[in-house]
């Protein structure tokens, strides 16, 4: 039982906790850090099935080769493309399929390697966000344990219980029970009639919504 | 009306500080369930490097392969030299118009200075840099560049990460059970290096 938190010491229960949230935050500052720089952005390789107009743009304002891949719109640049120049010397054009089968092969491991990247990418945000879990589950911890160091043994202490129907005209009536979390300030907790007294779930019931009260208060 | 006894407002708040008691030993024991989540992602995205690793191999073997193709082809003398230069001397003013009917309507910005560019640019090529697909080779080459950053800088921040996690998860909070007797002295690890998330066989950038 964690009862009374007291094996981890009183301060330094508290103490062991703030370096915590320090590291937490510096670990999510470092997996985040690139994503903040403007130098940081992944290949345009959209642009090599032609489908990403902005890679284009930027290409065009960047060394107008961007315009270059405009070719397709051109028929006197078609035909350069398709000049056969085999005639005159077979081995040139032997050459220029060889480029073109190794520049596909390029092309298409480009896309491939690129689409990895983003999955490490998404690796990379995963444990961001679980270490974003990490600091909040943490701050749960470190405000009970800091609340765990008064005198009351108790960690739930409650103060006063009456019933009273929830409104004149309906006979229905509800437990209205007052607690102390911790030394948290009085929380009143409204049970309804269906949960009675001497339900063994009814302190869980005042308990749970005693924690969801305090939880909120405190985020 | 006042419902209760002393002893039973003792009884409740006995019965009610063992749910919350339960609740924090949730909460600790979900902090250490995040910490396995973190353990496992971090697992995945090692393999998932070796994976990059062998991709960015094949990718420069076929990107040298496509320099060295380039090479040799551009070693050969221009033939078909009048055939190209005079399909050039019509492509060009082709090309550049549909450049920039297209740079005024998508790209949103002043398409002076571009044109001039493109000009210029059109001028310094020659139609066998376009007859070898030299832009895709260059739109490659720069794709190439950029990939190496990313993952560079992708990689830098991990590490930097890893050795923070490394440093939080070597605590005694996560490598004991709470019951334990043991006092807990604050936080005060012997600095270790980081490889909690990283394998000692670090990478070669």
């Amino acid at each position: 039982s964690l009862l009374p938190f007291s094996h981890y010491g009183p301060l330094s229960f508290h103490n062991m906790f703030q370096p915590f949230f320090e590291m937490i935050h510096q670990a999510q500052q470092a997996m985040d850090a690139p994503f903040h720089s403007s130098a940081f952005q992944f290949p345009d390789t959209d642009f090599l099935r032609g489908d990403d107009d902005r890679a284009v743009c930027k290409e065009i304002r960047h060394n107008s080769t961007g315009c270059l891949k405009m070719k397709g719109q051109c028929d006197k640049c078609q035909e350069i493309l398709s000049v056969d120049c085999s005639t005159n010397n077979p081995a040139q054009a032997h050459l220029r399929q060889e480029l073109n089968d190794s520049l596909l092969v390029a092309e298409r491991l480009t896309q491939h390697y690129n689409e990895l990247l983003q999955s490490y990418q998404r690796k990379m945000f995963n444990t961001s966000s679980l270490l974003e879990q990490l600091n909040e589950q943490f701050n749960w911890v470190s405000q009970l344990a800091n609340l765990t160091q008064g005198e009351d043994q108790y960690y739930l202490r409650v103060s006063t219980v009456t019933t009273h129907s929830s409104d004149s005209d309906t006979p229905s009536r509800v437990t209205e029970v007052v607690v102390k979390l911790f030394d948290s300030d009085p929380i009143t907790v409204v049970i309804p009639e269906e949960v009675s007294r001497d339900n063994p779930k009814f302190m869980d019931t005042v308990a749970e919504k005693a924690l969801q009260e305090y939880r909120r208060k405190t985020r | 009306e006042q419902l209760v006894s002393d002893n039973e407002l003792e009884e409740m708040s006995t019965q009610g500080s063992k749910y919350i008691n339960k609740e924090i030993q949730n909460a600790v024991q979900g902090v250490k369930q995040i910490k396995t989540l973190i353990e496992k992602t971090n697992a995945e995205r090692k393999s998932l490097l070796n994976v990059l690793e062998e991709a960015k191999k094949k990718k420069e073997d076929a990107l040298d392969e496509t320099r060295d193709s380039e090479m040799k082809l551009k070693a050969y003398p221009e033939v078909c030299n009048e055939t190209m230069m005079a399909l050039w001397e019509e492509c060009k003013p082709c090309l550049k118009q549909t450049c920039m009917k297209f740079y005024a309507r998508v790209c949103r910005s002043g398409s002076g200075l571009v044109g001039r560019q493109l000009e210029e640019f059109l001028n310094q090529s020659s139609p066998f840099y376009f007859w070898m697909n030299g832009d895709r080779i260059d739109s490659l080459l720069e794709s190439d560049r950029q990939q190496s950053h990313v993952l560079d800088a992708m990689q830098d921040s991990f590490t930097r990460a890893s050795s923070i996690m490394d440093t939080l998860f070597q605590d005694r909070f996560f490598t004991h059970e709470p019951q334990d007797t043991h006092f807990f002295p604050p936080l005060g690890f012997p600095h270790r290096r980081s490889h909690f998330l990283y394998p000692k066989s670090r990478l070669v950038r």
